[in-house]
C-alpha cells in the first residue's frame, strides 16, 4: 500500500 | 531579560495540549519579534511550527535572542498548577538561563514556578515559503470528525481537491468510502468552506497523524489545509491576534 516518506526528503536541513 | 505575558493563559495551555503527543523535547526560541518553535516528531514524518507574535502578548520584552530547551511533559506538569483563566507570564533573568520562570495570576492567587531548561541539539529544517496549488479552509471540528470516521476504515486517508470542493476517501480491507465537503459562503465564518484550487491534488496521508493534529482544533474554529502534489501538506490553525500553529505532514508514497 506504499510507505511513509520523511520530511527530510522535502525540506533541507538548516 | 525575557518576559512574555499571556493575557489568556488558557491559550498557552491549549497550544501545549495540541503538540504534546507530537513532540517530546523542543527548543523555544524568543527574539524581539516573538516566540517560535519548530520540532519534528521522532519518526521525522510530522513537523510542528509555532509562531506567536510579540504584539499578541499583554506584555512582551526580549532584549537578546534566546533558546530555551524544554521537556513538553515537564512543562505540562507545571502548567497543571495553573487555572484556565489565569494570566501566565514566562520570564528568564540571565543571558544564558538555566530555568524558565512561570507566574500564574488569578484574582485571588499568584503562583511562581521554575522549570529547569535543557540543552537540546535539534535538527532544524528549512521550510520553504511556497505557494500551494490547493488551499482549503473548513471548520476544524468537521475535519476532526471526518478523520476520526475514516480512520476507522483504513490507516491511510486520501485527499482530492477540485474546483467543486474537497473529497476525503479511504480504501480498506473491509470496504471503501468517501466524504465530499461542499463549498459554502455562509455568514457564519466558523462554518465556511472555501477551496482555492489552481491545480487539483490527490494525496494520501497516515490518518494517525491527522488525529494527533486535530488536538489543535481547540485553537481555532477553522482549519486551513494547504497542499501541492507529492509535497508535505500543511494544516494551519490561526491563533487569533497572536500567530499560528502549522503542522506539516509528509505524504505517503504509493508504489
Amino acid at each position: 500500500t506504499g510507505f511513509q516518506s520523511r520530511l527530510e526528503n522535502f525540506f533541507g536541513k538548516t | 531579560m525575557f518576559e512574555a505575558k499571556f493575557e489568556d493563559g488558557g491559550l498557552f495551555k491549549k497550544i501545549v495540549e495540541a503538540i504534546k503527543e507530537l513532540v517530546k523535547n523542543v527548543n523555544l526560541e524568543a527574539n524581539g519579534t516573538g516566540i517560535s518553535l519548530q520540532a519534528m516528531d521522532t519518526s521525522h514524518v510530522a513537523l510542528v511550527a509555532l509562531q506567536l507574535n510579540e504584539k499578541g502578548f499583554k506584555k512582551y520584552r526580549c532584549e537578546k535572542s534566546l533558546t530555551m530547551g524544554l521537556s513538553i511533559e515537564n512543562l505540562q506538569k507545571i502548567l497543571k498548577c495553573s487555572g484556565n483563566d489565569d494570566q501566565i507570564t514566562l520570564r528568564t533573568q540571565d543571558e544564558e538561563p538555566t530555568t524558565l520562570s512561570f507566574t500564574f495570576e488569578s484574582k485571588n492567587r499568584i503562583s511562581e514556578f521554575q522549570l529547569n531548561l535543557m540543552s537540546l541539539d535539534q535538527e532544524q529544517l528549512g521550510v520553504p515559503d511556497t505557494e500551494y496549488s490547493s488551499v482549503v479552509r473548513m471548520p476544524s471540528n468537521e475535519f476532526t470528525k471526518i478523520c476520526r470516521e475514516l480512520g476507522n476504515i483504513n490507516e491511510a486517508i486520501g485527499i482530492e481537491t477540485s474546483k467543486e470542493g474537497i473529497k476525503f476517501y479511504v480504501k480498506g480491507d473491509i470496504g471503501e468510502g468517501q466524504v465530499s465537503v461542499k463549498i459554502n459562503d455562509t455568514e457564519k465564518p466558523e462554518e465556511r468552506v472555501e477551496c482555492e484550487v489552481d491545480e487539483p491534488v490527490n494525496l494520501s496521508f497516515a490518518v494517525r497523524y491527522f488525529n494527533l493534529f486535530n488536538k489543535a482544533s481547540a485553537l481555532s474554529s477553522q482549519v486551513i489545509l494547504s497542499m501541492s502534489q507529492d509535497q508535505p501538506l500543511v494544516i494551519e490553525y490561526i491563533i487569533e491576534e497572536m500567530g499560528s500553529l502549522k503542522l506539516y505532514l509528509a505524504p505517503k508514497i504509493n508504489d
